[in-house]
C-alpha cells in the first residue's frame, strides 16, 4: 500500500513539467527514503534525477519498496487537472496496475479521482558515485535560462569556463559568435539574487545548448540554479524542490573530434 | 568539430 499525501500539489506539476520534454517513460521509486525517479534521454546522452524525501510529504505511507513505471507525457496530463493550491495525494495498491492521483481543493469542496495504468519499463539504473567538483557556480535560474536561451539563437553547443574572473558562457554559429560573463556577486538585496562561484581550479568544458535548454524547464521550482563541473564529468545542473529534495540534470561534455 | 559523449560511459550500471 502506498499513500503520498503532498500539501503543495503544485511541486508536483512542475516537477513534470520539468522533465516531461526529456523522458518519455520513467519508473517512480517508493522507498521508506522517499519518492524518486532516475531516467536518461533516449540518446543517453542526460539523465535526471530526482529526489522528493519522506518528510517532505504530510502523509507517506510505503509498505514496502516500489517501482512504477509511467508515461510522463500522461502524467502531465493527469497533473494537469490539479488546481495550482490543490493538495494532491498518490495512492497505489500493493500489485495493482493503476495509481490514482487525488486532487482536493483547499477547502475541501472539491475532491477529484484520476486513475492511471501503470506499465512495465526497462530501465538502467546508473551508480552515480559522489564526485569533487572543480568549480560550482550558484546563481539565479532566470538568468541561467536567458543565457541558455540567448546562446541557442546563436549556437548549438555553450562552453562554459570558470576561472576567477567567474563563469563565461561562448558560443560559436554560422552568424557570429557569443561571450557572457558572469562575475560572482554577493552584494545584492536577496541571498537567492546572488552569484557565488566556488572554485578549486580552472574548467572549461563544452554541452549542447538543446539540453540545457530542455533543463531549464525546472526554473519554476527554484529561484536559484547550482552548476557542477568537472573536467573529466557530466556537469551536473541542480534545482531545489522546496526543503523536500531536489532535480539533478546530468549532461555528458562534448569533446574535440 | 565535437563528438557527443554517452552518459553511460561515466556512470556504471548498478
Amino acid at each position: 500500500m502506498l499513500e503520498l499525501r503532498l500539501v503543495q500539489g503544485s511541486l508536483l506539476k512542475k516537477v513534470l513539467e520539468a522533465i516531461k520534454e526529456l523522458v518519455t517513460d520513467a519508473n517512480f521509486d517508493c522507498s521508506a527514503t522517499g519518492f524518486s525517479l532516475q531516467a536518461m534521454d533516449s540518446s543517453h546522452v542526460a539523465l535526471v534525477a530526482l529526489l522528493l524525501r519522506s518528510e517532505g510529504f504530510e502523509h507517506y505511507r510505503c509498505d514496502r519498496n516500489l517501482s512504477m513505471g509511467m508515461n510522463l507525457n500522461n502524467v502531465s496530463k493527469m497533473l494537469r487537472c490539479a488546481g495550482n493550491d490543490d493538495i494532491i495525494t498518490l495512492k497505489a495498491d500493493d500489485g495493482s496496475d493503476t495509481v490514482t492521483f487525488m486532487f482536493e481543493s483547499p477547502n475541501q469542496d472539491k475532491i477529484a479521482d484520476f486513475e492511471m495504468k501503470l506499465m512495465d519499463i526497462d530501465s538502467e539504473h546508473l551508480g552515480i558515485p559522489e564526485a569533487e567538483y572543480h568549480a560550482i557556480v550558484k546563481m539565479p535560474s532566470a538568468e541561467f535560462a536567458r543565457i541558455c536561451k540567448d546562446l541557442s539563437s546563436i549556437g548549438d553547443t555553450v562552453v562554459i569556463s570558470v576561472t576567477k574572473e567567474g563563469v563565461k558562457f561562448s558560443t560559436r554559429g554560422d552568424i557570429g559568435n557569443a561571450n557572457i560573463v558572469c562575475r560572482q556577486n554577493t552584494t545584492v538585496d536577496k541571498p537567492e539574487e546572488a552569484t557565488i562561484i566556488e572554485m578549486q581550479e580552472p574548467v572549461s568544458l563544452t554541452f549542447a545548448l538543446r539540453y540545457m535548454n530542455s533543463f531549464t524547464k525546472a526554473t519554476p521550482l527554484s529561484n536559484t540554479v547550482t552548476i557542477s563541473l568537472s573536467s573529466e564529468l557530466p556537469v551536473v545542473v541542480e534545482y531545489k524542490v522546496a526543503d523536500m529534495g531536489y532535480i539533478r540534470f546530468y549532461l555528458a561534455p562534448k569533446i574535440e573530434d | 568539430t565535437h563528438v557527443q559523449l554517452s552518459i553511460t560511459e561515466f556512470y556504471r550500471s548498478t
